[in-house]
């Protein structure tokens, strides 16, 4: 089973088409594995990104280098999910 | 028996079928359970049909789950068909829509995807197709259909998660449906539920000109978000596809409404980011409540304007 430790979800404010171009190459860049969960579209629309760990310090600094202002919004994906299916567990138990 | 499923909970592909078939059993004079093909793995794709008689009444589907890491979407589905099955004979809306239409319900759009996030890869979206000539599997359900096929917003690469496939409803699981509503001829409406974003959508996403029903699609639209909003105070934005999320082509409800299919939705359920598509499952229940308000805002709506 894929394993997502360490992978963390941001968050991207954009305020300009510049941004938006900027993170549209960025998500042209399939080396980084990145997963866009909302895609850079407009200034209107935020952009969510799955980052896995491996990838991390690379997006952090061509965000910091391009000043695009971001957040995490998970900050390791593998104990929601692991959360996650405990509680599917247990549920499975108590309907059992 | 249905009282023992709790709803509250995100449930496996098998759990889910064996929970239709108890529903079925429970209320047989209004659902019925039917195949209506299977997956690329072959795996079995039921529609729950609820009906109270006659033949290919006008009718209103709704799926949910064709990108299946969405898993409130399926959650939602499971537990609006309980809604629907629970409520017909006390509701006396639901009762009198049901006495001269027809629901269909496609819970699992993506079967194999759904399994997929269960056993391999919980963010997996797409189908579980083989690409021929890529080591990348799947293609995206939503930009497989016949609707401004290939254009913009949809990837040529079978890598991408926006895959559009090697031609128009290739995707078994699109065509499966394309066959049933085609065959059927008389479906009103067509809703497709997705998450997050809290979004309701309607055409085109392939195009951002304005579908000529536009107008009322949106004060349609908008109305029924007012009575989403009502229960727990979730904001949702309403407008096209193209003009409040992006441009994207081969979607369902484009291809559903160039079919004449009017009232064409699509739900992008909670929330707005905090969880994305991992949302608590103590949040299924009040997702699925307030969803109930504005799909049953629209099937009235459908209901009261034949057409």
């Amino acid at each position: 089973e894929r394993v997502f430790t360490g992978d963390k979800v941001i968050r991207v404010n954009v305020q300009t088409e510049q941004q938006i171009e900027l993170l549209q190459a960025l998500e042209t860049q399939q080396e980084w594995e990145l997963d866009f969960w909302l895609h850079p579209v407009s200034t209107e629309l935020p952009v969510d990104i799955r980052v896995p760990r491996s990838s991390l310090s690379y997006v952090t600094e061509y965000l910091n280098a391009n000043n695009i202002p971001y957040s995490v919004v998970i900050d390791n994906l593998q104990e929601l999910l692991d959360e996650e299916k405990a509680e599917m567990l247990e549920n499975q138990m108590k309907e059992r | 028996s249905t009282r023992s499923f709790n709803f509250g909970a995100y449930h496996r592909l098998e759990t889910i079928y064996s929970w239709m078939d108890t529903l079925v059993a429970q209320y047989p004079k209004l659902v019925t359970k039917q195949l209506i093909g299977r997956s690329y793995e072959n795996r079995p794709m039921y529609v729950l049909k609820f009906s109270t008689g006659g033949n290919k009444r006008p009718a209103i589907w709704i799926d949910t789950g064709i990108h299946s890491r969405e898993w409130v979407s399926q959650a939602t589905g499971v537990w609006t068909a309980n809604k629907i099955a629970t409520d017909y004979g006390t509701d006396a809306s639901l009762t009198s829509l049901l006495n001269t239409m027809d629901i269909y319900m496609l819970l699992l759009a993506n079967p194999d995807g759904y399994a997929y996030t269960h056993s391999n890869d919980r963010m997996w979206r797409k189908t579980r197709s083989v690409n021929s000539g890529s080591r990348c599997r799947g293609v995206d359900p939503n930009r497989n259909w016949d609707a401004g096929f290939g254009g913009p917003g949809a990837s040529r690469n079978p890598c991408s998660d926006s895959y559009h496939g090697p031609s128009a409803h290739s995707e078994i699981e699109v065509k499966n449906v394309v066959n049933l509503i085609k065959s059927h001829g008389n479906f009103k409406s067509f809703i497709s539920v997705h998450a997050y974003s809290q979004l309701l959508m309607y055409p085109y996403g392939y195009s951002c000109n304005s579908v000529p029903d536009q107008p009322e699609l949106d004060s349609v639209g908008r109305a029924a978000v007012q009575k989403l909003t009502s229960l727990h105070g979730t904001r949702y934005k309403v407008g096209s596809i193209c003009k409040i999320i992006y441009q994207a082509s081969g979607g369902s409800i484009d291809w559903s409404y160039n079919m004449g299919i009017k009232y064409s939705f699509a739900f992008e359920l909670r929330d707005t980011g905090r969880y994305g598509f991992i949302l608590p499952a103590n949040q299924i229940i009040p997702t699925a409540s307030e969803t109930w308000l504005a799909l049953k805002h629209i099937m009235e709506y459908v209901r009261d304007h034949p057409y």
